[in-house]
């Protein structure tokens, strides 16, 4: 669904701002 | 199974994507749905983050958008 895929977004966000 | 589904996340795979245009995370999550990947969500993060660690593409924001784009 389109709020899961939100949330997968934030989440891999998350983690690659840890990165950047 | 792997054997049964219909696209694969891979580093090259996103490579190509990245080489043709740039994209946001919800881009590419969009080409990689848990669906068609068999994957799970968290695997889907996780593997993606992954991959795009190693890439390191660059970034761009369009319309106020974070996009990442590599060039060949």
């Amino acid at each position: 669904s389109n709020s899961e895929e939100d949330e997968m977004a934030a989440a891999l966000e998350a983690e690659l701002n840890d990165f950047m | 199974t792997p054997s049964s589904s219909d696209v694969q996340l891979t580093e090259e795979a996103v490579r190509r994507y990245l080489i043709r245009k740039p994209m946001t995370t919800k881009d590419l999550l969009k080409k990689f749905q848990t669906k068609r990947t068999g994957l799970s969500s968290e695997q889907t993060v996780n593997v993606l983050a992954q991959i795009l660690k190693r890439l390191n593409p660059e970034r761009k924001n369009i319309n106020d958008k974070m996009h990442f784009y590599l060039t060949e």
